[in-house]
């Protein structure tokens, strides 16, 4: 048996919205530690790892690792049928073909539910090595989304370099060229509003506008965002999920042909 | 030419 409340239908809802781009269905591992999901999307090119933490549930039972494979797109239709304020209890008993979902609600005085076909997914998981990043930064999540919308209109990619003076965000394309540098900032009182860079080695890496504008749909989830850089290894954008645990997308860079 | 590579380049199957 598995069951997992969860206060807020809202965040999960978030979630969803943050990885329906990349993929079109993904495996749910659900363990006594909480709910894993890795999946790539369909070139190969992302990976999309959610870690929801099993005491970030009001209740949470999980008797038998389970694996849900779920459609993302039917998954959407069941959480738009849920109120802002509602609560979801996720259930599903061991070896089930289905998975529901129970929306209540504040004041119990509306009560829904779900229930949704699980697939069968070959699903294949990956190793991700252990990295010493060159540059970990830290930015509003809101300013990177702002910064990879304004420079996608000009070129397919965005080069990232970091230095310890800040980090610059550059593109080009057919009409020319767009540059965004953010310094430092020393506002240490509001951590969420500030650009903060731990640099070993300065980094310059270029990474496909596509696959950063999707990964900024996760921008509701969190005030804060972590760009991890290291040559020669996948770009990680990271938002927490508060109290929940975190959602990570890895980025493969290009390189020069 | 940037040429994309693949997670699979980085990432091996467990």
């Amino acid at each position: 048996m598995f069951e997992a409340r969860l206060a807020s239908s809202a965040t999960f809802k978030k979630v969803l919205d943050a990885i329906k781009d990349l993929l079109n269905e993904a495996s749910f591992d659900c363990s006594d530690a909480g709910i894993q999901l890795q999946a790539m999307d369909n070139s190969h090119v992302s990976l999309v790892s959610l870690n929801l933490k099993s005491d970030g549930f009001e209740k949470y039972r999980c008797d038998r690792n389970l694996t849900m494979g779920m459609n993302l797109a039917s998954l959407s239709k069941v959480f738009r049928c849920s109120g802002s304020d509602d609560t979801v209890t996720i259930k599903a008993q061991d070896d089930a073909d289905t998975v529901t979902f129970m929306f209540e609600a504040k004041k119990q005085e509306k009560i829904s539910d779900y229930e949704m076909k699980l697939m069968n997914l070959d699903q294949e998981h990956l190793g991700i090595p252990e990295t010493e990043f060159s540059c970990i930064i830290k930015l509003p999540s809101g300013e990177f989304a702002r910064i990879v919308r304004d420079l996608s209109q000009f070129g397919e990619s965005i080069v990232i370099s970091c230095t310890k003076e800040g980090v610059k965000f550059s593109t080009q394309g057919d009409i020319g060229t767009g540059n965004v540098k953010l310094a430092q900032t020393n506002n240490f009182d509001k951590e969420d509003q500030s650009v903060i860079i731990d640099m070993q080695e300065p980094v310059s890496l270029t990474f496909s506008c596509e696959y950063l504008n999707s990964f900024t749909k996760a921008t509701p989830l969190s005030n804060q965002v972590t760009l991890s850089l290291c040559d020669n290894v996948p770009l990680v954008v990271e938002y927490q999920i508060p109290d929940l645990g975190h959602l990570k997308y890895y980025l493969a860079p290009k390189i020069e042909e | 030419v940037r040429h994309q590579k693949t997670i699979k380049d980085y990432f091996k199957t467990k």
